[in-house]
């Protein structure tokens, strides 16, 4: 664990006195390995070790804990900063006629899912969702969407022979008004961000379709790319916030700091399972815990 | 070029590590990469040459013979592992259209029956390729329906079965405990059945590969990796800490979303584009 590491490289310092530049620097070489061992990206990693450099030097070696545990506690405090700060981030969800929740990302990144378990969220909190398939590329994707539909008894509008995505979110719309659905949540295909025709039918339907809520769908095992992937969807199609998916796995899920670092969005849920109740909001604390565990 | 029996350099060292980490091969691995290409320059072993040229050399060296597929055993059977998502039902459906062309009469086996259209998924695959499927009812046992297709390839004269499982996480004990008596039902089936099992990968995957490839193979033996979503920015360079750490070969990759988007594993093609 990186406590234990960490004490041990500082084994033969005593609490008195500042913490030295070069106690510091062998510690932060253990954090530095620690956070790139979670997948936290390179350049993220460089940036947020030099400044936590920057803040440590000078500090007074604490008497009640080991020079180690207070590098931790700088480093901790520090995630849990550029995570979001202590406590939850809330969702804004305006009023709209409906509001429109868009979710994205790569191919297998647990959109479709997650589409299901954020009905299931949002009911729960007074709203009347539907669902809105829009996947007419993948085999069998607007079957899935249905099925979770039935599932959870909440309705699914999915694409007619040969229809467009854009024409089925617009038909989607006008049923949404007709029968009172006050959101919507619209699944799209997995996408890779350097595919520019994909990346160009998501513009359009951002353009078009105006949604209160892009979220970026995140799978918390994705590695140095992670930075690449939020940057390209935040620029040509503009995120509000993340899902981190499959946190009940043992993924250490630095990406979440790298994207928070890089896009400057919040992580506003977590996937925990595959059932429909899996989802919970982002803690901060919890995932810094997580990183450097 | 490296004088003989210098050191690397310090900025060697910082593109190798920029390179290696940001391919997602980790830091550990990285570190002992750098340490061996260091002793080999000290001993001499190595004498000329930039840095990006032995790391070439020594990658392609490091990930070996790829993984051919002998389909020798009638039915030779082929089971498909991994995690959730990360491409598994896509590429059964290559493989099958890979083994037709070639001649094979082929059978899958939809055993995936929890998650939500797997089966469905498969089957259009199977109409794609034109390839006949088992499949059971949702929440059948899949050791079951797995079973039933290796019987079925056995007596109707199928060259290959692949069998579809699906997803899950390693850190899932129930699930991994379903896979081994999925591998244990389908040797009872057909002798030396599975003959291959294949851990599907997304390459886009950070360190956690190497854990998921570790359990996958304490708990079945895996004979082969697949790569899949090379075709985007993640350079699956886990692949390479597996590689070292277990020994199981590469088999294939996957390009993109298509029936044809896979290609035989070469290490050359594979350690070019990750050092580009
Ligand atoms: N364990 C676990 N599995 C998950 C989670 N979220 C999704 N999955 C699984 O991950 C796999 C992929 O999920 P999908 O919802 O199909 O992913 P997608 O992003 O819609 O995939 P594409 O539409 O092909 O891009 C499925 O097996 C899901 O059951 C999660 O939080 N935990
Ligand atoms: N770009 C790209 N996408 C791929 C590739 N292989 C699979 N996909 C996509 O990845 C997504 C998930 O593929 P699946 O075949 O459903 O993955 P899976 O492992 O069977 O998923 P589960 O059964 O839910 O665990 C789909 O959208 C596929 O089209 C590939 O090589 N490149
Ligand atoms: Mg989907
Ligand atoms: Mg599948």
């Amino acid at each position: 664990q990186l406590t234990e590491r960490l004490n041990q490289a500082f084994k033969s310092l005593t609490g008195r006195g500042k913490l030295s530049e070069k106690n510091i620097a062998d510690g932060l070489r253990e954090v530095r390995r620690a956070l790139l061992e979670a997948d936290v990206n390179f350049k993220v990693v460089k940036s947020f070790i030099e400044s936590v450099q920057q803040e440590a030097v000078g500090e007074k070696v604490m008497k009640s804990i080991t020079p180690g545990q207070q590098i931790i506690k700088i480093v901790h405090d520090k995630l849990v900063d550029l995570l979001g700060g202590r406590g939850v981030q809330s969702i804004k969800l305006p009023k709209a006629n409906p509001t429109i929740v868009m979710l994205v990302g790569l191919q297998g990144s647990g959109k479709t899912t997650h589409a299901a378990k954020l009905a299931v969220w949002l009911r729960e909190r007074k709203w009347n969702p539907a669902m809105v398939a829009l996947d007419v590329y993948r085999p069998a994707a607007a079957q899935q969407l249905q099925i979770l539909g039935n599932q959870i008894s909440v309705p699914v509008i999915v694409p007619q022979m040969l229809e467009t995505p854009l024409s089925c979110a617009n038909r989607s719309i006008a049923e949404a008004q007709m029968k009172g659905y006050d959101i919507l949540i619209l699944d799209t295909a997995g996408r890779l961000q350097i595919d520019d025709e994909m990346m160009r039918e998501l513009e359009e339907l951002q353009l078009r379709l105006r949604p209160q809520c892009v979220f970026l769908v995140v799978d918390a095992m994705t590695g140095q790319t992670a930075v690449e992937v939020g940057q390209e969807f935040a620029r040509r199609v503009g995120i509000d916030g993340f899902i981190l998916t499959k946190l009940d796995g043992d993924a250490k899920g630095g990406a979440a700091l790298s994207l928070r670092a890089v896009v400057g969005k919040p992580i506003l849920f977590i996937g925990t399972g595959e059932k429909t109740d899996a989802i919970e909001p982002f803690y901060p604390d919890r995932m810094a815990n997580r990183i450097l565990g | 070029a490296l004088p003989f029996g210098k050191k690397l350099t310090r900025e060697d060292i910082e593109l190798v590590e920029e390179i290696l980490i940001g391919a997602d091969v980790g830091v550990i691995t990285t570190e002992e990469i750098i340490e061996e290409l260091n002793e080999a320059v000290k001993n001499g072993e190595i004498t000329g040459g930039d840095a990006i040229s032995i790391l070439e050399e020594r990658l392609i060296d490091e990930l070996g013979e790829p993984l051919r597929i002998d389909v020798r055993a009638k039915p030779h059977i082929i089971l498909v592992v991994g995690v959730n998502g990360t491409g598994k039902t896509t590429t059964i459906g290559k493989l099958a259209h890979r083994f037709k062309n070639d001649g094979k009469k082929v059978l899958l086996a939809a055993g995936d029956t929890f998650r939500a259209a797997a089966s469905e998924q498969l089957a259009v695959w199977a109409e794609r390729v034109g390839v006949d499927m088992v499949m059971g009812q949702h929440s059948s046992d899949p050791a079951a329906v797995i079973f039933d297709a290796a019987k079925k390839a056995g007596a109707k004269d199928y060259d290959v079965l692949i069998a579809d499982t699906a997803g899950r996480l390693h850190t899932k004990k129930n699930l991994m405990e379903e896979l081994k008596k999925i591998v244990r039902v389908v040797g009872k089936a057909v002798e030396g059945a599975p003959h291959d099992t294949l851990l599907v990968i997304d390459a886009t995957t950070g360190q956690n590969g190497l854990a998921q490839a570790e359990v996958f193979h304490s708990a079945i033996k895996l004979t082969g990796i697949i790569i899949t979503k090379l075709d985007g920015t993640g350079k699956g360079g886990i692949a390479i800490a597996i590689r070292r750490k277990l020994g199981v070969p590469i088999c294939a990759i996957g390009t993109g979303e298509k029936i044809d988007d896979f290609v035989d594993f070469s290490p050359q093609d594979y350690v070019k584009a990750m050092l580009e």
